[in-house]
Parts: structure tokens; sequence; C-alpha cells
């Protein structure tokens, strides 16, 4: 594929289907707008809850951090684009641990978040928890969708103090849920539907209207007194752990069947597709009867 | 089989609640890995074994199965397979584990720069080569020297069945090397 030189960049990749349109000033991510028509104001950023001195910390049992909301890793990337016949892609760097691809695929109605993070600093605090957050312009009023089966999909809502008066002690956990497949949310009036894709089992939550949060990687130096007596602060090669992974996002009028199928159905084919992704297997060629074969 | 009652040992151990949540101490997670790698392992010589019988008529007579191995690459994931980075030609097989026909994006270390894919009917594929990102190359660990990726789609991939391309590099050492010079002062 063609890298293009930075002053050249086109802050957008399309295929047939999909237009994916990034900021051109912070290079976040900035709208997704589908041939059909409909089109979605989608933010995402990399975020992290700190773990700070309080009394009840994180570890492998628990998810305590030490405010509701987590601090943004960086409000500017730097970005440049690959584009080619099959695969484009808007490759950017929001700090020298945490670089992002948003890529189409040809003939794919979904957008491909490849992240790699890692090994994340640690030494201003006690651990962080990195987090996806996408903030969209859909009105959620509060709910969410996750599968905790890869089968069906429940319906969640998230505490908050002003919603009751019951006192929530651990406000943003009570809101994270297990997603082993995706997470969607959707508005009621304008009938759009997004959803994101996980490629492993994550948490994730939808604690403000319209947003979508999935937890990423975990790095903490704290341990919850639940009995493993072990910090989550896994090395590799000497290093903190760098994780590698994938989210799909895909959106549509979830009142509107295509083919016959909801948009809960397609979903659902998506989900077992990429979680069934067919199997590799090489050989040497040398030996092959080219012609027989 | 023996091979697969190792992997049916292995992975209803890892089912256990602390191997999925990751709740176990670190020499216990580790232990889970070595366990469920070996087990995968093993079970890899059973399976190429199966597809030398699925495969019969590449390489001898259709009564007779070829002797090729089979191998998986188990780092895809960091771009690094020493098996296609050494390899003059080499055959891809694409097995579909759904019930329903499916498509894939096949994605490959590169060491050339062309390459030649065929499919089974003997027809050229497109493919692009993609350069891997600076955080992929400089992965803890990676020993590999490819510093692209071939991308092709595998398509109308049978259910519960296999396609296969072949895939050859066409290597120009010295194309490469200049390539290679050009990249690392354009990804410090």
């Amino acid at each position: 594929g063609k890298i293009e030189a930075e002053q050249e960049i086109i802050p957008f990749i399309s295929n047939e289907y999909i237009k994916v349109t990034v900021d051109k000033v912070t290079g976040l991510l900035e709208s997704i707008q589908h041939v059909d028509g409909v089109k979605i104001d989608v933010g995402q950023n990399f975020y992290y809850y700190a773990q700070g001195q309080q009394t009840l910390q994180s570890g492998a049992y628990s998810f305590r951090p030490d405010r509701q909301r987590p601090v943004a890793v960086t409000d500017k990337v730097a970005y440049n684009t690959i584009r080619g016949s099959l695969v484009k892609e808007i490759r950017q760097r929001f700090s020298d641990w945490i670089t992002q691809i948003i890529r189409l695929y040809r003939g794919e109605e979904f957008v491909e978040m490849e992240w790699i993070i890692g090994p994340i600093p640690i030494g201003t605090d006690l651990g962080k928890e990195v987090v996806s957050l996408f903030t969209t312009n859909i009105t959620s009023n509060g709910e969410f969708f996750t599968d905790s089966n890869s089968r069906q999909m429940m319906r969640r809502t998230c505490w908050n103090e002003s919603a009751n008066n019951q006192q929530i002690k651990k406000p943003i956990a009570a809101c994270y849920y297990p997603v082993t497949s995706r997470i969607c949310i959707h508005s009621g009036n304008a009938s759009v539907e997004m959803c994101v894709l996980v490629d492993r089992t994550e948490g994730g939550t939808s604690y403000n209207d319209g947003e979508i949060e999935l937890m990423v990687h975990r790095r903490l130096l704290t341990d919850d007194g639940f009995g493993l007596e072990e910090t989550l602060n896994e090395e590799s090669y000497g290093v903190g752990l760098v994780v590698k992974g994938k989210h799909r996002i895909l959106f549509g009028n979830y009142r509107q069947e295509v083919d016959d199928q909801t948009f809960s159905e397609r979903m659902s084919l998506y989900s077992r597709k990429w979680q069934y992704e067919p199997w590799l297997f090489l050989t040497s060629g040398e030996k092959l009867n080219r012609r027989k074969w | 089989s023996y091979e697969l009652h190792l992997l049916r040992h292995a992975v209803s151990l890892v089912l256990h609640h602390d191997a999925i949540t990751g709740t176990s101490q670190q020499h216990v997670a580790s232990d889970f890995v070595r366990i469920l790698s070996e087990a995968i392992d093993a079970c890899t010589k059973k399976v190429s074994n199966l597809l030398s019988y699925l495969t019969p008529t590449w390489g001898g007579s259709r009564r007779t199965k070829n002797n090729q191995q089979f191998v998986i690459c188990h780092q895809l994931n960091m771009s690094q397979c020493r098996f296609t980075e050494n390899q003059e030609s080499m055959l891809l097989l694409v097995y579909n584990p759904l019930s329903v026909k499916t498509y894939h994006h096949v994605r490959l270390p590169a060491i050339a720069l062309h390459y030649t894919i065929r499919d089974f009917n003997d027809e050229e594929v497109e493919y692009q080569l993609v350069p891997l990102p600076a955080a992929v190359i400089n992965l803890p660990g990676r020993s590999s020297t490819a510093i692209q990726e071939l991308c092709f789609e595998a398509e109308n991939i049978p259910p519960l069945g296999f396609t296969a391309y072949y895939i050859a590099p066409v290597r120009d050492q010295l194309e490469e090397n200049e390539f290679a010079k050009k990249f690392s002062k354009s990804n410090p």
C-alpha cells in the first residue's frame, strides 16, 4: 500500500460500504457513514483509570479505580494513512505505549480497530487500567446490551446516585458487565444501533449516554486483598505485558431488515463468523506435483 | 487417540474459573499455558496426518496419502512465522470450522516484495503488501525480519471444508535491501 506523505494526508478512508473520517487536526475518529445513508458521529480515544492511595484497590478479583471517570491518554494523535486495493488503514499513534490502526477491508461493512497497548508505564501511580472509549451521538437513554455467553443479548442499565437514592459504593464497577462477543447501544427514536464486537472476552459498560467503554489492558502494583496475594503486574521478556487486539464496529438501522435478517441477527452472524475464524495450515510447495494439484 | 486426549484434558483444565478470569497466581497461569500449548502441538501432528488423507492427489496417486507435513503458525498475531519466512514456495490450506460457507482476510508475514498466489483453479489471486507498524516490529520477543504483511482474500471456503492457495515469493535481494533501507529511514 502507498504511505501518504505527512502534508497530503486525507483524513478519511472508504470502501464500497463505509466512509471513516478522522478529525484533521486531532487525528481522532470523528464519524462513520454507511452507503445506505446512515451516519453516526463517533469519537474514540484511550483512557485509563489510575490506582491511587485509596484503601480499597483494584486487583485480580476487583475493579476499584480511584475516581469515577478515566483520564484521556492524549487529546491529539499523530496519524498517517495507507491505501491499497484490498486494505485501507489510518494509523494512529496515541503515545509511545498505545498505537492503533483503523482498518477497512474491501467489501466489508465493519470498521476494524486494531490496538497495541503496553508496556503500561508505572511510576507516577500504582497502576493503570486502560479502556477504549467510544462516544457517539446516539441517545441510548442509559441502556445498553451485552452478551455474557456469546448467545443471547442482555439489557443492561447503569446505576448512578442520581438515578435513585441508594448509596452505591462502587458506581463504575457496578456498571461493568462481561462482554464475550459484543456490546451494543441503540437510540429509541432514530432507530440507529451500533455494536462493538470483541475478539476476546472483556469488561464493558456504557456509563454515559451514547458511550461504549471496553477495558483492554490492566497493569497494577496493588493487590485487592481477596486472596491471590499477587499484583497484576505480569512481565514478558523483562518488560510489562504488551497486548494486541481488535474491535469491530458495526452499525445500522435496527428496525430495517437486510436480506430478511434483522440487525441483531446480522450481528450474531458476524460475531460467530469472527469467533470461528478459518484455520491456516501451511506445507512446503517444493515436492508438490502442481499439475496433479 | 492419545493426542486428542491430551487436548481434551488441557481444554477442560483451562475452563477452570481461575484460568478463565485470570485469578490464579502467575506460576499457575504459566502452567496452564504450558499444558495447553503442549497439547496443541501434539494435535498439530495429528491434524497434519489427517489433512494428508484429505489431500492425496497433491503428491502421489489417489490411493496413497501424501506425506506433506502441515504446520500451524502460532505467532501470526505478531506477524512472525519462521515457516513462511524460510520457504521457497508453500501451500496454504484454509480450513473453515463453521457449518456455513465463509471467506477470510489472510495476513501472512512477507519477506519478498512480489508474490505469485494461485488458487486451486490455478488462477492468479490479487494481493496487497501492507507495511507493518513500528509497534509490531518492535514487539518484545519478536525476532522476525518481515517488515510487511501479505494480505489477500480467501473466498468461498466451504462449510467444514477447506480451500488451498499456492504461494511463491519472487525474490530480488537488491530490491529488498533497498526497500528495507528506505523503510527503516521512514520508520525510525
